[in-house]
């Protein structure tokens, strides 16, 4: 795992409480709200339950902390995306709170409905950018969340224990947590 | 008879993964130090967008310079492919593959901490 020079991260009170709201403007019309709605809840959540931070979703688009939208091109931020596959999607590092997605990339959430061949798996990217906004960079773990890479039609959502080490270095660890709960491979490597 | 290009069968493998961009760099699949490709300049840039290369952009050119073979080196030691220096093709399907916008540079892999017992 990796961090952003200066290794930044949240500094809440704890508990750490996060909240996170979609853009009203920037959105997709052919995934219902309910279902974008609840890959990121799960999303959140896997990172929610290896460390001391929660995350709540709020009405209030301009006060969340984390402000998630989908763009497309030139969106004013210095990081213009590029159409379909290239670039998928980018977020900042803490405390910036902002996750952009490529609008013109085909989402999915289920790839029994999404045919596309060069269909992505929102929640695999949505677990990978919250990562960002946390504060981990790109990981050399080609089976961690945080490696920059993925393939169109693939789903990589489980947190390895490269990313829950990584994050957990900055937040701590949340009590409840169990290194039962990761792949039995990663707790063998880890072992050896 | 039509001769296939070298590349074809990795260009087949990975042509689902790749856009029309990033795909047309397949054409440099092998390049090393010393190659002179035309186009070459394009996969500088993104070397140059992933934080790997800080030449300015009139400074592109279009051979396989020192510069970009520590830039592939460093590319491939972030992303855990064997260090060749070379665009060979594990580093091709990579760099060809859809990925996140947010540069590879001004990271720190964390150091893990040695202790030992006396």
């Amino acid at each position: 795992y990796a961090y952003f020079d200066g290794e930044p991260r949240w500094d809440r009170s704890s508990p750490m409480i996060l909240t996170y709201a979609f853009s009203p403007d920037h959105t997709i019309d052919y995934l219902s709200s309910a279902d974008i709605r609840a890959v990121f809840e799960r999303s959140f959540a896997r990172w929610s339950s290896v460390i001391p931070v929660n995350f709540t979703e709020v009405d209030d688009y301009y006060s969340a902390d984390i402000k998630i939208g989908w763009y497309r091109g030139d969106h004013g931020d210095g990081q213009p995306f590029d159409g379909v596959l290239g670039v998928l999607a980018h977020a900042f590092s803490p405390e910036n709170g902002r996750l952009h997605l490529d609008g013109a990339e085909a989402w999915a959430v289920d790839f029994k409905e999404q045919k596309s061949k060069v269909a992505v798996d929102l929640e695999s990217v949505a677990t990978h950018e919250i990562g960002h906004i946390l504060g981990l960079a790109h990981s050399a773990v080609k089976d961690a969340v945080m490696y920059p890479s993925l393939s169109p039609r693939t789903k990589k959502v489980d947190l390895r224990i490269d990313d829950v080490e990584g994050i957990q270095a900055l937040y701590g660890s949340n009590p409840n947590f169990k290194y039962s709960s990761l792949y039995e491979s990663d707790i063998s490597s880890s072992r050896s | 008879r039509k001769l296939l290009d070298p590349s074809t069968e990795l260009t087949a493998d990975v042509r689902t993964n790749s856009n029309a961009t990033w795909h047309s760099f397949m054409r440099f699949l092998d390049a090393e130090k010393g190659s002179q490709l035309r186009g070459m300049s394009e996969l500088k840039k993104y070397f140059q967008r992933f934080g790997y290369l800080s030449i300015p952009n009139q400074n592109l050119t279009d051979s396989f310079d020192e510069d970009l073979e520590s830039a592939v080196l460093q590319y491939q030691k972030n992303l855990g492919l064997p260090a060749t220096g070379r665009l060979d093709s594990d580093t091709m399907k990579e760099i060809t593959s859809p990925r996140c916008g947010v540069s590879d540079k001004k990271t720190r892999t964390a150091q893990k901490l040695h202790a030992k017992i006396h």
